[in-house]
């Protein structure tokens, strides 16, 4: 038996559209902790990984220790797409039925004495669970800063080039581009913003390195501006993959690992 | 040039 309600569907909505972003289908993992979702995208280049913990919801119930949910994205968003705003919305799977396997969607209004109902149902289907997992690493170079600016450089760096090239120093970080018509450079620094401290750009970099990266990857992890409105990039060097972080209350979030170019 | 590099060295066994 699981349930678990979410007075924001539209924060849930966020993360299955990143999610599906890169990937098509991945098992929803749902544990009496909370919801863990993971897949790798086709080309193996990005990884992400979603936490939504049991205290994230408003209401949360899984009686299984381990229950493993082969979800398509692609439909689940179709679906959570139909749901109103203001409704409450309830995920629900009994694994007592033999015959059916899916995933209920329930969105809620309330209209006084009397509630709107929509229902859907999701029909699940077996995804092999990943046999790896993530090792522990420890991060040598940090930066944060506004998801929005990250956005913005990787969507007009996206109209020039599908590759940028990320140069993280001590004191700034330069994001450039090339091709045979032109070439965009852009500096960002440190900065504290003491009337907005959400504005500030922060950055701990030990090691400083140089990295490229799949320019609509970067772009597709900006788009996450409402699951946070800073991003965490943590990074070792330009052979090791780089976290991307945007966290959400009670622990929960989404994260990609992604994976750079390396210049011959 | 730059060559892409892939996740599938990165991971661990569980």
């Amino acid at each position: 038996m699981l349930e678990c309600k979410l007075q924001e569907p539209k924060v849930f909505r966020s993360v299955v559209e990143a999610m599906s972003e890169h990937i098509k289908e991945c098992n929803f993992e749902f544990t009496r902790e909370g919801l863990k979702m993971q897949a790798l995208d086709s080309s193996h280049i990005a990884f992400t990984f979603v936490t939504l913990s049991a205290t994230w919801w408003n209401e949360y119930r899984c009686d299984d220790e381990a229950l493993l949910l082969g979800v398509n994205l692609e439909t689940l968003l179709k679906i959570l797409k139909c749901g109103p705003d203001n409704s409450l919305l309830a995920l629900s799977y009994e694994n007592d039925d033999d015959e059916v396997s899916e995933l209920k969607v329930k969105f809620e209004v309330d209209r006084g004495e009397k509630k709107d109902v929509a229902e859907f149902a999701l029909k699940l289907t077996h995804i092999d669970p990943m046999e790896e997992e993530v090792p522990e690493l420890t991060w040598t170079n940090e930066l944060e800063m506004p998801t929005q600016e990250l956005f913005r450089i990787a969507r007009d760096i996206s109209l020039f080039s599908e590759i940028m090239v990320l140069e993280f120093d001590k004191d700034k970080l330069r994001i450039s581009c090339s091709s045979k018509e032109s070439t965009a450079d852009y500096l960002v620094h440190p900065f504290e913003d003491s009337t907005n401290a959400s504005n500030s750009v922060r950055m701990n970099i030990e090691a400083p390195f140089k990295v490229s990266l799949t320019t609509h990857y970067v772009l597709s992890f900006a788009k996450n501006k409402n699951i946070n409105e800073r991003v965490v990039i943590k990074m070792i060097d330009a052979e090791t993959p780089l976290m991307f972080s945007f966290s959400m209350k009670e622990g929960s979030g989404i994260c990609y690992y992604i994976a750079g170019r390396l210049t011959d | 040039m730059s060559k892409q590099q892939t996740l599938a060295s990165f991971f661990k066994p569980k």
